[in-house]
């Protein structure tokens, strides 16, 4: 299985729409400091479900929609749709691809689609079982802490990766 | 389970112990647990000690010394047990040239299990990469992207993203 | 004392206020007194906006702004009680290019009070530099030293040391 | 008051006598990943009296003396010496130059010394008073730090600067 695409619109700092494809290879994001780059990262834990915003570094619904700028207004909703090739099935749906679909509004309401259709917060859960959460995105931080933490602690990554 | 922690602790130590001499280029690493005997509660403690010098305690290694030996960590789960993709947000930035050059070529050996997204500003890892993301801040303070395929790419300076080197 | 206190908070806050403006290149920030009747027990809150951007939380700023932020703060402590010399190590770390280039523009309005030895992987710091210190690792992992006077510079490669640009 | 040299002898990778001489500009420290610049910080801060090991990294005395490498073997001592031209008599003595040494032994015992003279610990601390502990070394664990204080932690470093 693997990631073919990521479209975001009014996530954060990307107001319009966004389309970003991968291949098999290495991908490479680069630019200058506050334009974006960790921004993707937030994104792609938002899509696959992430519930903890302080991870997304804000505090509630609203901090991940654009807040808008001196010469843009701020939008209404944040939405972001990851695609994955599934042909090997390790997804557990009978799809051979598949794309979910979160949106979130500032009244606090998020929305879940797989494929199109409606689903709970569940069932994204589920679908992205297979998917580590652990290492999906890692920082700076999470790497340094990795050797900080005490080794009782540092079990915890052992034990998400038997 | 425990039988289940055992076999994955001993896996990832060996390939921990692998990606240390790799990424260092020589010295050694271990993961010891900390309670042998009680699988259930145990800890697991780091000892490493780069090339040529003496085992020291992890608080006496450099920024790039640590950064690297969390990067070995980090590989070997990752070896164990790979993640269908990753992203791997500037966890090189503490690294000098040669120390990125062999977090590269680590980097590919890994690759061909997991897709990697590696947001960087040096230039030695997105030479690593086939496809390059540039992105940049508008006067409205929107995200722009600006993708290059590598073969394409003659100037990093074109699109106007910071690159280290 | 508290009176003192007063005063020292009210210049930091003008100073911090000019030297975010400077690093970021416009936008604006303050400190704020959590408790201004109660100057023995306060905290003191940052507020700042990028250019262009709109008010948020210290939390939502990428690494490199947290970075020039706290900068702008450790300079106008800098700027309201300077210290005879100070030793920067790698606080340059996250910055891309251009803020690279702003920060040592401002190091070196301070340069003339305060004697700085800065540690660093940033090309740009190092072109602020008068005076170079290559540090290495011998084979057996002793440090050694070669100083280099700026006007002498051609190649930074020839004594070795890593250099990120 | 300026800072004209720094002498380090067997103080951790500095195994041999090394010298720096720093003038009135900004002088720039660079080279790979553990080759000892932040050594040199920590040589500062622990020949101007630091005392708590964990800001040097280390635990204990033995921590800053050079352990030995697999080509070299240990030492029995580490050194500094650090002086300062004193001209504008801003530190509180008689003399136009004034040179601080520290030395530790393995057994733990440190010496200190001004101009030569043995003196104790509380001399040495009396006499760096003006060079502000606080902004003496600066590193980016600290700067970051400043901004993830609560108000509450952080007007330390605004009394320090009163
Ligand atoms: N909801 C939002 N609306 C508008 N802007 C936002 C929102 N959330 C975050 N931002 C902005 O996003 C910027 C941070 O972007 P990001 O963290 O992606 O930068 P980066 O490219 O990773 O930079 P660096 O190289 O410094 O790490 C900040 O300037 C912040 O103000
Ligand atoms: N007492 C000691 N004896 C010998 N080596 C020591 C001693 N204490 C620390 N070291 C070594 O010093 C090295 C760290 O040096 P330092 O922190 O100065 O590196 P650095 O140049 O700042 O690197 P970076 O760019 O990664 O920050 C480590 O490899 C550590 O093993
Ligand atoms: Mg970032
Ligand atoms: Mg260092």
């Amino acid at each position: 299985m693997y990631l073919k695409r990521l479209h975001v619109q009014g996530f954060k700092t990307f107001a319009q729409k966004t389309e970003f494809l991968y291949d098999s290879g290495v991908t490479a994001i680069v630019g200058p400091n506050g334009s974006g780059k960790s921004n993707i990262a937030d994104a792609i834990r938002w899509v696959l479900g992430e519930q903890r915003y302080s991870v997304l570094r804000g505090r509630k619904t609203e901090d991940v929609i654009f807040a808008g700028s001196s010469l843009k207004p701020a939008m209404g909703f944040a939405e972001a749709s990851i695609t994955f090739d599934n042909a090997d099935g390790k997804l557990p749906l009978n799809f051979n691809e598949v794309t979910i679909t979160r949106r979130a509004y500032r009244s606090g309401e998020n929305e879940y689609y797989i494929n199109k259709s409606r689903v709970r917060l569940k069932d994204i859960t589920e679908a992205t079982l297979p998917l580590s959460q652990t290492y999906t995105v890692i920082t700076q931080g999470m790497v340094d802490a990795a050797l900080s933490q005490k080794p009782e602690e540092r079990r915890g990554l052992f034990e998400d990766a038997a | 389970t425990q039988a289940q922690f055992s076999v994955t602790f001993d896996k990832v130590a060996e390939e921990f112990k692998r990606f240390f001499a790799l990424l260092f280029n020589g010295g050694s690493a271990r993961l010891v647990l900390t309670q042998p005997d009680n699988l259930a509660q145990t800890g697991i403690e780091i000892l490493a000690q780069p090339p040529g010098k003496k085992p020291q305690s992890l608080a006496l290694f450099s920024g790039g010394e640590r950064a690297l030996t969390a990067v070995a960590l980090l590989f070997a789960l990752l070896e164990v047990n790979p993640s269908p993709f990753c992203v791997l947000d500037e966890v090189d930035a503490a690294l000098d040239e040669s120390n990125v050059g062999r977090f590269c070529e680590t980097l590919r050996t890994l690759a061909h299990k997991t897709q990697f997204i590696v947001i960087t500003h040096n230039r030695g890892t997105i030479e690593a990469a086939r496809t390059i993301y540039g992105v940049s801040m508008g006067s409205d303070s929107v995200s722009k992207i600006m993708s290059l395929r590598v073969d394409e790419v003659t100037d990093f300076k074109v699109h106007g993203s910071k690159l280290k080197r």
